[in-house]
């Protein structure tokens, strides 16, 4: 079965494109076929794997505005294994709201369901903002990576976006369940990092969710989307590539269990 | 006259709502009237100066909605002179666009011309995604602090971010100047936020935008929310702290030449 994961957190900034990435290209490396996906206008990932000038009308846009099919907008990269869906930077992300012509929360589930899709992960990077792009890639997905920086600002805007998928949950998307909390960015050296990683520690409605892995704050990950590349082929042995291939096998440990 | 700054970026986690609040607090210090308003529904900024519990109506959303004047909004910090507008965390981004009587676009701008506001700066922390809510503030306001983090996804986001504003500057609101790009958290210990540091500069189109001021990475600075406080309260001798007050200084100084 293909699991769709959507990467969310509505604070800006904590990873949800570097986790994208870098998780999709280590389940890659483990043998998973793997689709990852722009949903964010700003067209982070897109850029990061060079894409920018080549999408053309193969973007996830015109899927969302009813314009191409969902596997038309796939894209090969070349250098791996690895599937692209890019977004094009001219998206509005609400002009397909107004046009949609039925309800436009269920568009991209009801056309990725009508495709025969042979993947094992299919991941969404997803805009900071709780928008109607935000709640499509939610009510696409079947579940939810949460990246959460160790700084109290990104801890304080979680807890209202855990409460956000409850409501998505008791609405739209009944199966959405939480494939865990990702603590990000984490740096051993500064007391502040500590303190936040053991208050989600000790928050009952956080510990439960959280992944054992932790992604340790690591330059070599700033520098990928200089090379248009993942840790995994920049930096093989960082911290960054370890961090994030023992998050791939866990991952691929609660497989079945859900 | 009163200035008008929203501070923008469509990457999130540049430092937007912590230059709002340390900028404010700096412009403050030195003698000037100052209003913060919380322009994101994830409400950092509300939060962090502990507002949460208590805003009852009297938040942004009820204004945009029409519910309430501009000034009733406005709340007073005990401890300094700083005056804000908080949001409430259930203001859903699009239930003013949709039930808006007239153009959405500017009904802030429009409120906001209704009254005598008292102040010499009034600044917006803005959303991090290009949506209906941040172009009401970037249509509200007539100069844009532009926050860069000295990362390559910060980069790569500004340069769009930048042809988004001209788009606003020629449809909606034509006098939107750029205040200033910031570049933030540069850390001169790593090589690559030193590279970004020297490709902002080499760009025409960033360097003539750039101010002097350069905001370190401190620690000091994530620490500031932990006791609802800003930087001037909490670590008053501490790089961040002094680089916001060198920021504020520069900015006085633009005053009269716009
Ligand atoms: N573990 C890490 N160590 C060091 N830097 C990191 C790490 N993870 C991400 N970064 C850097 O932090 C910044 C923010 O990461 P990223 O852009 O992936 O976050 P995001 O949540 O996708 O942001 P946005 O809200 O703009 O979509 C980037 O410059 C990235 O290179
Ligand atoms: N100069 C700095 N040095 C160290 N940490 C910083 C600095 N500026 C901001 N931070 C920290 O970086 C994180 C991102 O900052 P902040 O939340 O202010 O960004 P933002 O652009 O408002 O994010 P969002 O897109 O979610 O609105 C926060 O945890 C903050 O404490
Ligand atoms: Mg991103
Ligand atoms: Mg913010």
């Amino acid at each position: 079965a293909c699991r769709r994961i959507a990467v969310a957190n509505q604070k800006g900034g904590v990873g949800k494109t570097t986790t994208t990435i870098n998780l999709g290209a280590a389940l890659d490396k483990a043998g998973k076929r793997v689709l990852i996906v722009d949903g964010d206008p700003q067209g982070s990932l897109t850029s990061w794997l060079g894409l920018n000038g080549g999408v053309g009308d193969r973007e996830i846009g015109r899927v969302l505005s009813g314009l191409i099919p969902f596997v038309d907008a796939i894209h090969q990269l070349e250098e791996s294994n690895l599937h692209v869906i890019p977004i094009d930077h001219a998206m509005n992300d609400l002009k397909w709201v107004f046009e949609a012509k039925e309800s436009w929360e269920t568009s991209l589930r009801k056309e990725m369901n009508s495709w025969p899709l042979n993947y094992d992960y299919i991941i969404f990077d997803c805009p900071a903002s709780y928008n109607p792009l935000l709640v499509n890639f939610l009510v696409a997905a079947d579940e939810v990576v949460i990246p959460v920086q160790t700084e109290i600002l990104s801890l304080n805007s979680t807890i209202p976006f855990l409460e956000r998928l409850s409501e998505i949950r008791n609405t739209l998307n009944p199966n959405l369940k939480i494939a865990g909390i990702l603590p990000v960015m984490f740096d051993s050296r500064t007391r502040h990092s500590q303190e936040i990683l053991n208050r989600m520690r000790e928050a009952p409605n956080l510990s439960k969710f959280m992944f054992a892995t932790i992604i340790r704050k690591n330059v070599r990950l700033t520098e990928g989307p200089m090379r248009f590349r993942t840790i995994l082929r920049t930096s093989p042995s960082s911290s960054g590539a370890m961090d994030y291939m023992a998050l791939a096998e866990e991952i691929i440990r609660q497989e079945g269990k859900t």
